[in-house]
This record gives C-alpha cells, sequence and structure tokens, in this order.
C-alpha cells in the first residue's frame, strides 16, 4: 500500500510540474497579444484622426485606402481578442486542475 | 468703516472670479497638451518598431526617412513637455493666488 501512495505522490508531482510549466507558457502567450492588440489600437486611433495624409509618414493618403486600412485593423482586432479570450478561458481551467492536484498531494 | 469692508468684499469677489475662470483656462489647455503629447508618444512607438515599411500606411519607408520623422517627433515631444511644464507652475501659482483671496473673503 505505501509503495502505491507514493507512486500516487510522485505521479502527482510530475502532472502538477507539466501542467506549471502550460501555465506559464500560456501566460506569455497573452502578454504577446495584449502587447498586439495595443499596437493595434495605437494604429487605429492615429488612422480615425487623419485626414488627407498619413499621420506618421506624411504622405498623402486618399479617403478609399485610409478606409481599407481601418477596416484591416478592425478586423485585425477582432481575431486578437477572440484569441485572448479562448486563452484566458484555458488559463481559467488550468488553474482548476493545478489547485485540484495539489489538493491531491496536500491529502496524500 | 463698513463701506470700505464692503467694497473690500465686493473686489475680493471679483478677482476670485477672473481667477477661477482662469484655472478652468489652463486646465483645458492642460488636457490639450497631454493629447498631443499621447499622440506623440504613439507615433513614437510606431515608428521606432516599424522596418522597410510605413506601419501605418504600409507604403515602403526607407532608414533615412524613418530617421527624419523620429527626429522631428522627438523634437516635438521636448517642446510639449516644456509648455507642459510651464503651464503646470502657471495653475500651482494660481492655486495659490486663489487660496489667499478665499482666505481674506473668509476673513472679512
Ligand atoms: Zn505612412
Amino acid at each position: 500500500l505505501l509503495s502505491a501512495l507514493q507512486q500516487l505522490e510522485a505521479k502527482s508531482k510530475s502532472v502538477l510540474e507539466k501542467l506549471e510549466k502550460d501555465f506559464d507558457r500560456l501566460n506569455s502567450e497573452v502578454g504577446a497579444i495584449r502587447s498586439q492588440l495595443d499596437e493595434v489600437s495605437k494604429q487605429l486611433e492615429l488612422l480615425t484622426r487623419a485626414s488627407g495624409r498619413c499621420p506618421l509618414c506624411g504622405r498623402p493618403l486618399d479617403a478609399e485606402h485610409r478606409m481599407k486600412l481601418i477596416k484591416q485593423l478592425r478586423a485585425k482586432k477582432l481575431e486578437l481578442e477572440a484569441k485572448l479570450s479562448k486563452l484566458i478561458e484555458k488559463k481559467e481551467r488550468l488553474k482548476k486542475d493545478m489547485e485540484f492536484v495539489k489538493s491531491v498531494l496536500e491529502g496524500s
């Protein structure tokens, strides 16, 4: 019996280690997406205020080109927001799994 | 004597009103400069990350043109920061004047 408990403990520890590694990876993915979202909203703000010229390089920018760029950026923003909410859901599930395994380790 | 006090009180009230109007005008100037600073730092962030193309309109942007734009924006940022600190100093002085006049009014 003792060796079965010891095996369970060793197995739970290695599961917990793997879950913690996944959790850290997810955290850095969330950070990368948040910084891309930040860049897209900066571009959207500059473009929506612009008229006639590109607010960054100063070259002429007609209304059609400007609207095309704004549409592309809005689509990118929606895509990034959808990715972000999926990752946050994954993180929550992972957190619950980690708490479960920790409670198994503490109980044993 | 009473009419002299009443005159002082009326004069202090009109001075206070003028100071309060100036204070409000200064506040909106500070807000306008802060939003210009915000726009300049967005442009600087997008340009410093860019390479080869304008990060906003997508057209080719050579290193020389990029460096010229970055230099212009940095100069603009310094100018706005100098303006902002002058305005904040003015606001502080005005606040002290208002408190003095208020203490005169309360004392009479
Ligand atoms: Zn451009």
